[in-house]
């Protein structure tokens, strides 16, 4: 969680 | 990428296909809440900042340009053409969306995972997709009947939702570490929302009759 977390999913 | 996210993602894409050629066809949008489709493109707007600044995978920026596109296409359609507007029902289509989307964006700024001006955005989107959907389903509520084409258009959208929610399921139990509880949370109150609609939908795809939602 946090910053620069990877939003992979739509 | 799991089977459950992938399948998601194709139920959505199918989805918004569904529509499209309903709206294209049948040159006609009835039944079909202009609401539900321009806060869908407020939440594909909002939460594919990530398209400017950061890059995933083709997969992911293709379908994310599709997103957007085809829903600012199903806009146009209902707004713009000249035949297909004519049958858009603004009297029935009369959901306060400023009710839903104050909330979600307060709720942003308050439940994040960070302070910043895309991470509050992306959770706002989050949130809105969560509700999105309520003017389509109170416009459904409203017509009586119902047409086939807009019937299988919802349930693909919650059908989508609900194979993210095994995605959510599976990744918890393949990768250690894995969190997202905004998206979690939010994701399985979208679901919910559609359940009563699953139950009529199914209900009226056994009897074989036309799907009418109780008012």
């Amino acid at each position: 969680a946090g910053r620069g977390r990877v939003k992979d999913e739509l | 990428m799991n089977i459950f996210r992938f399948a998601g993602d194709m139920t959505h894409l199918l989805s918004i296909i569904v529509l499209l050629l309903k709206i294209n066809a049948t040159k006609s949008c009835a039944g079909v809440s202009l609401k539900t489709q321009e806060l869908y493109l407020l939440v594909f707007v909002t939460r594919y900042l990530d398209l400017l600044y950061s890059y995933i995978s083709l997969y992911n920026t293709f379908m994310k340009l599709f997103f957007i596109c085809s829903s600012g296409c199903v806009i146009w359609y209902i707004r713009e053409h000249k035949t297909v507007s004519q049958t858009y029902d603004s009297a029935q289509d009369t959901f306060r969306v400023l009710f839903l989307a104050c909330p979600c964006m307060i709720l942003a700024l308050t439940v994040n995972h960070d302070f910043t001006v895309t991470e509050v955005l992306w959770t706002f989107s989050i949130y809105l997709e969560a509700v999105a959907i309520l003017p389509q389903l109170v416009l459904l509520q409203r017509t009586k009947n119902v047409d086939t084409l807009t019937g299988n258009y919802v349930f693909l959208l919650g059908g989508y939702r609900a194979l993210y929610l095994l995605n959510w399921i599976y990744r918890i139990l393949t990768e250690p570490g894995y969190r997202q509880w905004i998206v979690w949370i939010s994701g399985t109150i979208q679901t919910a929302i559609y359940c009563d609609f699953f139950y009529y939908y199914i209900k009226s795809w056994r009897n074989n009759e036309r799907l009418s939602l109780p008012s």
